[in-house]
């Protein structure tokens, strides 16, 4: 563990409680992408399997755990509670374009052709692509509330968090790399950058987020 | 070892 790591994982969690927070104080999930909050709970669940064989630590435990929990109840607040509120014909990314590639990546990208390896590879395929349903929708309303855009926000330090991470694990545990997770890691913060763009000249301006037409 | 370092990240 080093701080990187750490103050990844803690924005990770972070965005999470925005999340809950946007749609519990305004009573409604509206402009957040219920195929990528699925994705995610798809994630969760294939990478934390090895919660069952596998030991790293308490916090690693109790973190896993509070990531499939929290994914799950997201999903059920969204078909559930304030499903009026969620409005299924914007939110039309085409996620089977996601899967395919994903399940054909992590068949033959894996560290050990086994059912739990190739979970784990998948999972972190589909992460790094799993934004892309809430970053469309994004692009097709135009323009977000400002707490959607802090939850955004978050979950992109996370990943470019994980980056400075793995740079000072190469220098501190003797040339490790995990080619895999850092691949999948560059994509994934590289679909951040536009929004980024957008977040930082708008948002932390005090302006709403809104595209140009 | 596991193979993979980021098996013990989240």
């Amino acid at each position: 563990m080093n701080l990187f790591r750490l103050l990844g994982d803690l924005s990770h969690l972070a965005s999470i409680f925005i999340l809950l927070h946007k749609i519990q104080t305004t009573r409604s999930c509206r402009g957040i992408s219920f195929k990528t909050q699925a994705l995610y709970v798809t994630v969760f669940v294939a990478r934390y399997l090895d919660l069952f064989y596998r030991y790293v630590s308490l916090y690693n435990s109790v973190m896993k755990l509070f990531f499939i929990a929290s994914s799950v109840y997201i999903l059920y607040l969204m078909k559930y509670k304030y499903r009026p509120t969620n409005d299924p014909s914007i939110d039309t990314f085409r996620i089977e374009y996601l899967l395919g590639p994903c399940v054909l990546l992590s068949l033959i990208f894996n560290y050990k052709f086994s059912v739990t390896e190739v979970l784990w590879s998948f999972s972190i395929f589909l992460e790094s692509v799993a934004i892309l349903p809430q970053l469309f929708m994004l692009q097709r309303t135009g323009e977000a509330e400002t707490i959607t855009t802090h939850y955004l926000a978050a979950l992109g330090v996370y990943r470019a968090l994980y980056i400075p991470n793995w740079i000072y694990r190469y220098i501190t545990e003797d040339g490790v790399v995990d080619p895999i997770a850092v691949t999948a890691g560059l994509v994934q913060t590289g679909l951040y950058i536009d929004f980024f763009y957008v977040y930082f000249t708008k948002v932390l301006q005090g302006q709403k987020f809104e595209l140009p037409a | 070892q596991s193979p993979g370092s980021a098996h013990d990240e989240l």
